[in-house]
């Protein structure tokens, strides 16, 4: 940090760097360090099967301070500066190479994309993303990496954050969710089921035969049905649009304008209900085998969700209030109760930076 | 980003001897797999 002379060498108090300036990044530095240490230790007790736990920190904390909607819609403007044409190649190769795009799949040519948010948003070429055909069969509606699944057993069965930390289904995908519908027959349903089981079991078998035609035709005719979870995280890097799981209809959308918190893998370790406080469009409608629903939820740098079905919906809007999760903004597609049809594989939203 | 899907499939067997249960639906992938548009996650 000293300014050296060739001539007279080292001079006391003669510095490039103000001390205040050099201590803060010095602690800078102790701090990535540290961090670096502390994401190497989750690594190292990945690789043994350790699962990390949820762990709250002072930084946590201090990021709910920050005016994180605001630096989301900054950072979204500068992205969408326009770029000198010859340019763009070499920027849109070093993002590719810092994130590990496929530039490959891209649709257009490099040079055709104006700016930095073309190109995160780009559609890829034709056949790059096969659907698989089985009618039988959910497909991924994004790329990214699958944090957790499962079934939920129960009404207001939690999903995990992170071990040690869940949140329940109802509070992301708000109060009023027919998923609590489908929840509480499918656990009414299983009770009725185990009940007439049960006692068919220990008396007689034609028990079950000379019950109320209202519930023998629900315990043999239905099929049994269960509630499932997939979460799935997007990279930096990832092709950021969002494709229909399986043939469904639309029936509902709701809008929780909230934080937007960081989304990654520490961050999901660290800041508690990270999914049911942060931004986010929920697309919730049936498919043939019942609900279905799809939880778009935006991050700091990727903070808005466009909806392709509503191209009009906007989201990390400047002065709209943080809503509480209770009360998002909701809206039923026309026809009620039938809404959009969409097919399996077809684009129905997609992630803008900012 | 995150994306959460929940959505309700087909249980064949639920609970009979109060631990286990089997499932019509299956995921056909696993926590920390890398999947991209189209592939299927379970059937």
């Amino acid at each position: 940090l000293h300014a050296s002379s060739p001539n007279s060498g080292p001079r006391q108090g003669n510095f490039i760097l103000p001390g205040a300036t050099a201590a803060t990044i010095v602690m800078f530095g102790i701090l990535h360090a540290r961090r670096m240490y502390q994401d190497q230790k989750v690594v190292e007790m990945k690789e043994k099967g350790i699962e990390p736990e949820f762990s709250p920190d002072f930084k946590a904390s201090f990021l709910r301070l920050l005016p994180l909607r605001s630096m989301s819609r900054l950072w979204g403007s500068l992205m969408e500066v326009e770029l000198p044409v010859f340019m763009r190649p070499a920027i849109y190769k070093s993002w590719a190479r810092a994130f590990h795009s496929n530039l490959q799949e891209a649709a257009l040519p490099l040079e055709e994309y104006p700016s930095l948010q073309a190109f995160f948003i780009r559609s890829l070429k034709e056949g790059s993303r096969p659907i698989d055909a089985d009618p039988n069969c959910l497909v991924s509606p994004v790329d990214g990496k699958v944090l957790r699944l499962g079934e939920l057993r129960g009404p207001g069965t939690m999903i995990e954050q992170v071990k040690g930390f869940s949140y329940s289904a109802a509070s992301l995908l708000g109060a009023s969710s027919s998923l609590h519908g489908a929840e509480e027959e499918d656990f009414s349903r299983e009770h009725t089921e185990q009940s007439i089981r049960a006692d068919s079991n220990v008396k007689s078998w034609w028990r079950v035969s000379v019950a109320s035609p209202k519930l023998r035709d629900q315990t043999l005719l239905s099929p049994k049905k269960g509630i499932f979870y997939c979460v799935i995280y997007l990279n930096p890097g990832d092709y950021h649009r969002v494709h229909s799981p399986v043939d469904w209809h639309i029936i509902k959308r709701r809008h929780f304008s909230g934080h937007l918190f960081p989304q990654n893998e520490r961050a999901v370790r660290t800041i508690r209900n990270l999914y049911v406080e942060n931004e986010r469009v929920i697309l919730e409608g049936q498919w043939k085998e019942g609900f279905v629903a799809l939880a778009a939820i935006g991050a700091t740098s990727v903070g808005s969700i466009k909806l392709f079905i509503e191209p009009e919906l906007r989201t990390n809007r400047a002065g709209s209030k943080i809503l509480n999760s209770q009360r998002p903004d909701e809206r039923v597609y026309e026809p009620a109760g039938t809404g959009v049809m969409v097919k399996k594989g077809e684009e129905v939203a997609g992630f803008r930076m900012g | 980003s995150t994306v959460v899907m929940v959505f309700e499939a087909p249980v064949s067997k639920a609970r009979e001897d109060g631990r286990s249960v089997t499932t019509d639906f299956d995921f056909c992938i696993k926590a920390g797999d890398r999947i991209r548009v189209g592939e299927a996650i379970g059937r």
